[in-house]
């Protein structure tokens, strides 16, 4: 789906104009810091962030290319990675936090308010402390989380019977482009060539602890809408339900 | 149209241009 004369360089480009703007909680986080009162900031922000993420994975070249329901299956599978993957990136440079939004952040101790919220927490405190030792770079930041956007049903839908067989090629020409992307932003640092590889090696072992600590945070919200916690509406509640309807 | 129906918002926001700054 990508237009030949796309070079990383330029692909990469792309990538990073697709960013969503800092999104703004726009209120007051309500004290004092109980269960609910978190739960309802953090739900209102994702559901904020939502609505841009759909904007930015239609401005990563050759996401529109494929039909409207592919499209719909990628989103569904990866949304909380993918709001994950810029919560750690927001909150690298604070340690033993998490940066929600410039206008909400909150300490492990925060966090603890809400039931079964610390060991997501702490998942997140320690994978924003491996991209951290990393020394991630924006470049990368970028093409990992298209990554997770284009990976997050490749085991989901079959090589064979597919409804449209060239849906799958198209996704891994695309995700192999975005490799090549990221490949060539580790190479620009100018490290040794074993280096190189080892850190693509290091950089995509992160995506298995964001997959992990997503299905966490998935599970959880499930729970905290079942108990009636939190109210969820518009685009997380369509989010969320897609995706528990997918596991059963 | 049921999977439309699920995905009202989604499917809506994929279909057209409409600014996020105005939705959100």
């Amino acid at each position: 789906p990508l237009p030949p004369a796309l070079t990383p360089e330029h692909l990469i480009s792309r990538i990073m104009e697709a960013e969503p703007p800092e999104i703004y909680l726009m209120k007051d986080m309500n004290r004092p810091l109980t269960e609910a009162n978190v739960m309802m900031s953090l739900t209102n922000l994702a559901d904020k962030e939502l609505v841009h993420m759909i904007s930015w994975a239609k401005k990563i070249p050759g996401f529109v290319e494929f039909g409207l329901l592919e499209q719909v299956h990628l989103l569904e599978c990866c949304w909380l990675e993918v709001l994950m993957m810029g919560l750690m990136w927001r909150s690298v440079d604070h340690p033993g936090k998490l940066i929600f939004s410039p206008d909400l952040s909150l300490s492990r101790e925060e966090g603890n308010c809400v039931q079964g919220f610390s060991e997501i927490f702490d998942m997140l405190i320690a994978a924003t402390s491996r991209v951290r030792e990393l020394k991630l770079q924006r470049e990368e930041y970028v093409c990992l989380k298209a990554m997770i956007l284009l990976n997050s049903n490749m085991c989901l839908i079959s090589s064979e019977g597919s409804e449209e067989p060239q849906s799958r090629s198209k996704l891994l020409r695309l995700l192999d482009a975005v490799t090549d992307a990221l490949v060539w932003a580790i190479a620009k640092s100018g490290l040794p060539y074993r280096q190189q590889y080892t850190r693509l090696a290091h950089l995509l072992m992160l995506l298995s602890h964001v997959r992990h600590v997503s299905n966490k945070g998935m599970d959880h919200l499930h729970c905290m809408k079942m108990k009636n916690i939190v109210p969820l509406y518009d685009l997380l509640l369509e989010m969320l339900d897609a995706h528990i309807m997918h596991s059963s | 149209s049921s999977l439309k129906e699920k995905h009202k918002i989604l499917h809506q926001l994929l279909q057209n241009s409409t600014s996020p700054v105005d939705l959100a």
